[in-house]
């Protein structure tokens, strides 16, 4: 695992997330339940808590937008891009966009698995930069894993607590 | 416009790719006297993306290296800008 230059973490538990805007690829439950479940995967091993609020500015935004959206980091279109996420700090800090050109999916092997994608995002979002071990969330490219099946590896969670200590349930 | 051929055309991806997320400066401003599409690009960075990924660390664009980068991905760099 890596973490960003500085280590930039958020120096409070409780961090509050809105999804801004939703994809037509899928449901409003199904997109509300993914991003629910892909905070729940780090919720689950450190003592961040993380609740939606559905006005106002949140610590982590979270929005689908495609090509030029306003942070000098255009998406490309169709595949190669899948999101991006910035570390944590004030104003866009913590924030992830979705490229919303790709067809996010609940569950599929036809598209991204918008879970998986956000579960990564998130690590960026709360200050984990991009792992080499092939099979990491925090591994850079995208690869289809059922999601009833995902859980996080070792070196996601020795990364994550590295920031964050261990879970205190 | 110009019809890149197909070993410029990769040549142009990589060099994208190396500038998003290996952070290879933009080639504007410095004297080239070719178009920037049949610049090959550098070793270093080439080796330093090969080593991340666990890809044979050539330090020239093969079919391997060429394929990661053809992969879906995160739009975060791989390494600190």
């Amino acid at each position: 695992y890596s973490t960003f230059e500085g280590k930039p973490k958020w120096q409070k538990n409780k961090l509050t997330y809105r999804i801004v805007n939703y994809t037509p690829d899928m449901s409003i439950p199904e997109v509300d339940e993914s991003i629910k479940k892909a905070l729940q995967v780090w919720a689950n091993v450190t003592p961040l808590r993380f609740t939606r609020i559905n006005k106002g500015t949140a610590d982590i935004m979270i929005s689908f937008a495609t090509r030029d959206h306003g942070d000098a980091q255009p998406f490309d279109g169709p595949q190669g891009t899948l999101a991006h996420a910035f570390a944590p700090s004030t104003g866009i800090g913590g924030d992830a966009h979705f490229d919303d050109d790709e067809l996010f999916t609940l569950g599929s092997s036809k598209g991204p698995v918008l879970f998986l994608v956000a579960a990564h995002e998130f690590g960026h979002s709360l200050g984990l930069s991009h792992s080499d071990v092939h099979g990491a969330l925090m591994f850079p490219t995208y690869s289809f894993t059922d999601p009833d099946r995902f859980s996080l590896s070792s070196d996601d969670i020795r990364g994550i607590q590295s920031i964050y200590g261990l879970t205190d349930s | 416009g110009p019809i890149l051929k197909p070993a410029d055309k990769n040549k142009a991806i990589a060099r994208d790719y190396l500038r998003k997320f290996y952070n290879l400066e933009n080639l504007m401003g410095t004297t080239h006297f070719r178009p920037e599409e049949e610049i090959d690009p550098p070793s270093d960075k080439l080796k330093e993306m090969q080593k991340f990924f666990g890809l044979k660390v050539t330090g020239t664009l093969n079919k391997e290296t060429l394929e990661v980068m053809k992969k879906p991905r995160c739009g975060v760099p791989d390494v600190a800008a």
